[in-house]
This record gives C-alpha cells, structure tokens and sequence, in this order.
C-alpha cells in the first residue's frame, strides 16, 4: 500500500486521526487517546485493478494492463481504492452501568489500500 | 463500495472543502464505533469510578512484562528478615543464632545477606573495630573463621556486615550461628547490644522457585 503525499491522484492511504479528547469522548473512553480510522482515496485507473494489496507491483500492473486492453469496453470500469489491510482497534471504555469494559473491535484501522 | 456504471466514492464523486470532509469522517468515525459497540449513543457516566478500581483494571489489562515467564514457573525475590537468638556470650564473644522455618528451608537460594548488629560504644571509646566472624551451619557444629572485617566505629549504632558463602549456605539450609568476636582497638571499649530493642538480625534477598510464598513480617 501507499500512503498519501502531496499532488498524488492515485489510490493511497490518507492518514486521519480521531482525538477522543478533542470530540468530548476522553471521558468514557480510558484507552486509547484516539482513533486512527485513517481511509483510502484517490483513481483507481483500470490497468492497476487487480487483487488489492498488489496493486503497487510493477509486474502486476503490466498484467492488468494486458488484461484491461484485452477486456476493454465490457468491464466498464468501476475499480474502488478499497482497504487491503485492517487491524482491530482495542478499546477499554466505561459503559452504561459503568463497568469498565475492554474490547477488540475488528477492522477498525485501515493500514493499507489498494485497487479492487 | 462499486456503483454499477459508475465510480466508487473514494474515487471521486463530490469535492467536499476540508472542514467538511471533516465533520464528515468524525461523524463517521463516531458511528462505526457506536455500532461495532452496540451503543445507540455514547454512555453517561452516572456514578463515579475509583482510581484504584481503573489501575487494577489497567494492571490486569498490561499483564507481566513481555518475554517474561508464566507465574507458576517465575522465581521469586523476597527479603527475609531473622532475629538473633542469642547463645552463650561473654564479654569477648558474641554468639547468635538464626533460624529459618521448616517450611522456608532448602527451597530458596539466598543471593545476599548481610548481619545488622548495635554496638554501643563506652566513653571516650572510639576508633577502628576489627569483627571476627566464625560460621557454623546446620550440619556442623564446630566454628569456622569465615571472615574479618574491619569497622570505622566512631558512634553508638546499627553496623552491618555482608555475609559469605558459607554463612549463605547455611542460612538456607535452615540454621546459621555466627560468633562475633570483637578485635582490636575498640575492642575493649564497646558492646554489642542484644536486648529487644537492639536485637541483632539477619536481612537476606532471598530466590524462591516455584509456588512457595514467603510472607516477611
């Protein structure tokens, strides 16, 4: 996966990061200080679709474009920058009774994106 | 998500100015954790939680330090402390005896123990005290010389004198006497003390493998 620099259009993760304290909610969650949600933006042209996660390789982008000439006109385009790669978000929190409650919540963190 | 016909939305669609987009994905953030957590709004605190209940928790959620050995198999350190009983003494010689419980013996490994003893020096009495220490172990009644050490005594005090070996072993297997045999200059001008309050003692950093816990009181 890439990550977003400036100028890219590409497919690429864009880093984003959710202060807990800064949206009220650092008082019922303990752990963590924030959220790394982070998400996938940018083009997604036809000859880099394939099996997200190798997107970025060069020979697989080759093939694909051999594949998109070939297949031109009937796929209709449609390829999404999608997360390949997540992690869980571990969370310990107060709930409404106020037990103190952890959890691993999966597919939270996107950590890399790629072309479906 | 793909639309037939269409992009999908990470690939373009409506430019959203940054403010915007934003609110957009702290709303969005806030919802997906709302739901993966069941909550149709965030939880209100309605009684306050202790700090030592949220350390304890913080505590259990930690665990022990990585890489480090299951409980049950971890060796644990632990101070132990003894008092003397004290034996025959005269004015020239000194005899304690430790001894540890039944319990307590032969299963740990002493890493270091050191004897803590009063002396009270007389008037005008000052100078260096040369201590003889002899060492017996439980297996063996006759007094070794184990060391001589060498005191600054220029005060009435607490004195402290490391433990070899010898004395280690013995202390771990249950019983240690020492006789301090009192050389030197201030030799003739000072006395160790053994009442309860100057009582002499044996403060060890013991090794204990496995489940045995030792309370130190």
């Amino acid at each position: 996966g890439i990550d977003c620099q400036g100028g890219s259009s590409m497919c690429c993760r864009q880093e984003f990061f959710v202060d807990f304290r800064e949206i009220g909610w650092h008082d019922w969650i303990i752990q963590p200080e924030g959220y790394a949600m982070n998400f996938c933006t940018g083009q997604c042209p036809l000859h880099v679709a394939g099996m997200p996660g190798i997107a970025a390789s060069f020979h697989t982008a080759v093939l694909n474009l051999l594949k998109a000439n070939t297949v031109a006109g009937t796929a209709g385009g449609g390829s999404c920058c999608v997360p390949t790669t997540r992690r869980p978000l571990s969370l310990l929190y107060y709930d409404r009774d106020s037990n103190i409650v952890k959890t691993d919540i999966p597919d939270m963190v996107v950590e890399a994106c790629g072309c479906s | 998500t793909c639309r037939a016909g269409s992009q999908c939305p990470a690939c373009g669609g409506p430019t959203l100015d940054l403010e915007s987009q934003r609110e957009l994905l702290l709303d969005l953030a806030k919802r997906s954790i709302l739901d993966k957590l069941h909550l149709s709004q965030r939880p209100t605190l309605s009684r306050p939680v202790s700090r030592a209940a949220l350390r304890t928790v913080l505590q259990r959620l930690h665990g022990p330090p990585q890489g480090a050995p299951p409980e049950a198999n971890r060796a644990q350190d632990y101070e132990i402390i003894s008092f003397a009983d004290t034996g025959l003494s005269t004015i020239n010689q000194t005899r304690l005896d430790f001894y540890l419980s039944n319990r307590t013996a032969g299963v740990m490994e002493v890493q270091q123990a050191s004897l803590m003893f009063f002396v009270q020096l007389l008037p005008n009495a000052s100078g260096t005290l040369k201590m003889k220490v002899l060492v017996s172990g439980s297996h063996n009644t006759n007094l070794t010389l184990a060391t001589r050490r060498l005191l600054e005594v220029d005060a009435s005090g607490w004195y402290q004198l490391l433990l070899g070996p010898d004395a280690q072993a013995a202390y771990s297997q249950g019983h240690l006497t020492l006789e301090l045999v009192p050389e030197g200059q201030a030799a003739q001008g000072s006395v160790i003390l053994l009442g309860a309050a100057h009582r002499p003692f044996v403060a060890a950093r013991v090794r204990v493998e496995g489940k045995l816990r030792v309370r130190r009181r």
